[in-house]
């Protein structure tokens, strides 16, 4: 009889599971990393469009997906009690709501833990980039913050300020709330098929020589360009590679090179037993460059002497060799000679020996990369980076071995915040 | 609908029962620092799960309206002011306002001043501020966040390229935008 007249109370949203609702830190957080949401058919706003709507929802999971290791899939078609998150519209009493709206002005919106969203349909909700209004996107990225279990925050430049701030032109979520959300939720890890810096050469408009660098991370089919003064990657990455790099394959890069001498300046892109080089003037690879070599070629041809596939390749301007790294061993190529260097292979770990015993990764790097922004040399393997020791470093303490590894470090703690996003949103 | 008459709906009229009290009284402000958590923490996660209220028909008596009618007219509501509130000082009240003053960054006055009304009204989400079982926080912390402070990076992307081509060539990044 109790168990009878227990389902006759009327409950609005089944309560989460307890296994579904405590994060890293113990706190309130969702404990899975893929969320499905949907903006429900009787809470659609009588202000813009539909598509207008689930664009904006979009784009506002997307922005947060950018900076944490969450994704957000929208999803119209499961049964609702498999739904994270509702969002719906409405005025007054509204969706069942236990909460009752005040009509235009003052409450726009509220959102409960781990739960759904409600708009006040009252409010002039306007798209980004509009004058007028109150920024959907703005409202949308606060409310999904509530959600995932950020209590408001009175920070000026805080998204999580309960407060409405109209607008900026450049409103993106700063780096102190980014913390907070990665306080529940940690940072973004994983590994990466390649990292390289890559350089443009610019002629100012009285001649003068420029040479700029950005820095690109690559994983997959996506890639990421980092900002290394800013400490994050660009608002709105990561891009599939195909948009940004034409005519190379369109996921899985194995390897980056850029050899740069005085004869010679040539970028090339390495995927299994085949590489392309890249024409920047025209922003494809070649299908035939001005040697004559077509492309793609086989590393065999283009490289005597190298095996591939390869781990991941390395340039190295100081003695004008091109390392290949595959399983664990390191290969040279002499680019001036054209020729694969005498004495090698040899294994990764005597020519680039641990400075502390057994902190090395030993072979099947995932990328060497060296960085103009440190003037460094950087391993990298799953999570963790490993500096190669430099002359700075040996002038500080000579007892360091040349070219050493230094112990490993994650590679969240140097480079923030990248992170995947829901292959639904990618071209978003 | 809403009413309007433009072609770009920019004069729609918002009917008054559709727009929120304005907080100009303290009544009005007593119930505002009581709904978002100020005068006592609110159990925000449980107020899902409470039973919806009940719809009450809450209309006034229908007037003579007939000979009031015309086209475009606002019908207006007769009744009388509600009597000014007694104003005798509630020190929980005081209290609460102190807090919301503190936490919105206004004079700490405990009095209802133009400021703080002006705050009150501002456009806002409507989740409590103080909730039971908070860790609210302040300037991006709580007090159990190991804070890790941004700073400026000493070095920038722009910076010489010490490559053996040779040419006064110094790097720089660009920064595209979104």
């Amino acid at each position: 009889r109790k168990r009878f007249l227990e389902t006759l109370l009327v409950r609005k949203r089944k309560k989460r599971a307890v296994d579904d609702m405590f994060g890293l830190t113990g706190q309130m957080a969702f404990s899975k990393k893929m969320l499905k949401w949907r903006l429900i058919g009787e809470g659609y706003s009588s202000q813009l469009s539909i598509d207008e709507q689930r664009y904006i929802f979009r784009l506002a999971f997307r922005m947060w997906s950018e900076i944490c290791p969450l994704e957000f899939e929208e999803d119209n078609s499961s049964p609702l009690a498999m739904i994270d998150m509702r969002l719906g519209f409405g005025t007054g009493r509204h969706l069942g709501c236990t909460q009752t709206f005040d009509g235009a002005g003052r409450e726009f919106a509220h959102a409960w833990y781990l739960g759904d969203i409600h708009f006040d349909d009252d409010e002039h909700f306007t798209a980004p980039n509009s004058d007028n209004g109150i920024s959907l996107l703005k409202v949308a990225v606060h409310e999904i913050g509530h959600v995932l279990g950020l209590p408001h925050i009175y920070r000026t430049g805080s998204i999580m300020q309960p407060s409405y701030i109209p607008q900026d032109s450049d409103f993106e979520i700063d780096w102190l709330d980014r913390k907070a959300i990665q306080h529940l939720y940690g940072g973004c890890v994983g590994p990466f098929s390649t990292v390289f810096d890559w350089i443009r050469k610019e002629r100012t408009p009285y001649g003068e020589l420029v040479v700029r660098f950005n820095t690109y991370f690559l994983r997959d089919s996506w890639y990421w360009l980092y900002e290394n003064r800013n400490n994050r990657t660009r608002y709105g990455d990561p891009i599939a590679l195909q948009v940004g790099w034409h005519g190379i394959p369109s996921d899985g890069i194995d390897g980056f090179a850029h050899v740069w001498t005085w004869r010679i300046d040539a970028v090339y892109f390495f995927k299994g037993t085949q590489y392309w080089r890249y024409d920047s003037e025209n922003d494809q690879a070649y299908t035939e460059d001005p040697e004559g070599h077509k492309y793609p070629r086989l590393i065999s041809e283009g490289f005597p002497g190298i095996p591939s596939p390869i781990d991941t390749v390395f340039y190295d301007r100081r003695d004008y060799k091109m390392y290949f790294f595959k399983d664990s061993l390191v290969h040279a190529f002499d680019v001036n000679k054209n020729q694969k260097d005498s004495g090698f292979p040899k294994r990764i770990t005597d020519m680039f020996p641990a400075v502390v015993p057994n902190d090395h990764p030993a072979g099947n790097l995932d990328a060497v990369y060296f960085s103009y922004t440190h003037n460094s040399v950087f391993f990298f393997k799953g999570m963790y980076f490993w500096k190669v020791v430099d002359n700075p470093d040996r002038l500080k303490n000579p007892s360091l071995p040349y070219n050493g590894l230094m112990p490993r470090q994650n590679v969240a703690n140097q480079w923030y915040d990248i992170c995947n996003v829901h292959s639904s949103v990618l071209k978003i | 609908e809403k009413l309007f008459h433009s072609r770009d709906h920019s004069d729609v009229e918002i009917p008054a029962a559709h727009q929120p009290e304005l907080i100009i009284d303290q009544d009005a402000a007593q119930q505002f620092l009581k709904k978002y958590g100020f005068t006592k923490p609110v159990n925000w996660e449980e107020m899902q799960y409470e039973s919806a209220p009940v719809p009450v028909d809450d209309d006034p008596a229908p007037l003579d309206i007939m000979s009031l009618i015309r086209e475009g007219d606002v019908l207006t509501r007769t009744g009388e002011d509600s009597a000014p509130e007694d104003s005798t000082l509630n020190p929980e009240y005081i209290n609460a306002l102190k807090e919301f003053q503190k936490m919105y960054n206004l004079p700490v006055t405990g009095e209802l001043d133009d400021t703080t009304k002006a705050a009150m009204n501002k456009p806002r989400c409507g989740v409590p501020d103080k909730e039971a079982n908070d860790t609210s926080m302040v300037n991006g912390t709580s007090s159990d966040l190991n804070e890790t402070h941004h700073n400026s990076t000493a070095g920038s992307d722009a910076q010489s390229l010490n490559h053996t081509q040779g040419g006064n060539a110094t790097a720089d990044s660009t920064e595209p935008v979104r």
